[in-house]
């Protein structure tokens, strides 16, 4: 473990209780895509098949089942909860995210560590985490103004995993046999692909205005 | 064995 990685790892998990605040505190989750959170469900459900085989530490057990469990509760509240259902905004979040899951899945059955079951989902989980954050980018793009909670939310979502892209840097220094090309190509696509929300972040922090994304 | 790569990140 080095501080990038534990940085990015409390990022993370700060953005995980940005939006279980915002969906209790405000029993609404306008402004969320749910397209979005079931994805990411699905990319813990694949990428933590290994939770109860291999074990790696308490703190990793614990942040797997914590991963698991807030992202399916966040699921369930926008499917099931009376007054958050209510508050999704349905006729906006219409990004076909069925296409992620195709690409990701078929980018994984030709690129992975090694052809067995587990293997595949896990590069599945990492190709498609890269992309689950499309559907809310989009969702925001048409909401036309963000509120503070879910622009913290994004903000921090796309932070952590910077902080990997360090992390993996450091690793490679300590050993330069550490090569992780999927998880750190799938990271920075990631990460690129909030360049422009983290453009327009920095601006409404810097002028202290409401973030506003360009439709 | 050890070339089995443990997935050690989240």
């Amino acid at each position: 473990m080095n501080i990038f990685r534990f940085l990015g790892d409390m990022t993370h998990l700060i953005s995980i209780l940005i939006l279980l605040l915002k969906i209790y505190a405000t029993k609404s989750c306008s402004g969320i895509s749910l397209k979005t959170q079931e994805l990411y469900a699905l990319v813990f459900l694949t990428r933590y098949l290994d939770l109860f085989t291999d074990f790696i530490s308490v703190y990793n057990t614990v942040m797997k089942l914590v991963f698991i469990a807030s992202s399916l509760a966040i699921v369930w509240c926008m499917r099931n909860h009376p007054l958050v259902r209510r508050s999704y905004d349905k006729q906006l979040d219409t990004f076909r995210h069925y296409f992620l899951l195709l690409a990701s899945f078929l980018l994984a059955l030709l690129l992975h560590e090694k052809f067995a079951f587990q293997e595949v989902l896990w590069a599945f989980s990492i190709y498609l985490e890269a992309v689950a954050i499309l559907p809310q980018l989009v969702l925001l793009q048409r909401s036309g103004n963000v509120d503070n909670l879910t622009g913290q939310y994004v903000f921090f979502l796309g932070a952590y995993r910077a902080l990997y892209i360090f992390n993996w840097i450091y690793r490679y220094f300590i050993d330069p046999h550490f090569t992780r090309w999927i998880a750190c190509v799938s990271g920075l696509v990631q990460t690129a692909l909030y360049a422009d929300f983290f453009y327009y972040y920095f601006i409404s922090w810097k002028n202290n205005a409401k973030l506003q994304l360009p439709a | 064995g050890e070339d089995e790569e443990v997935h050690d990140e989240l």
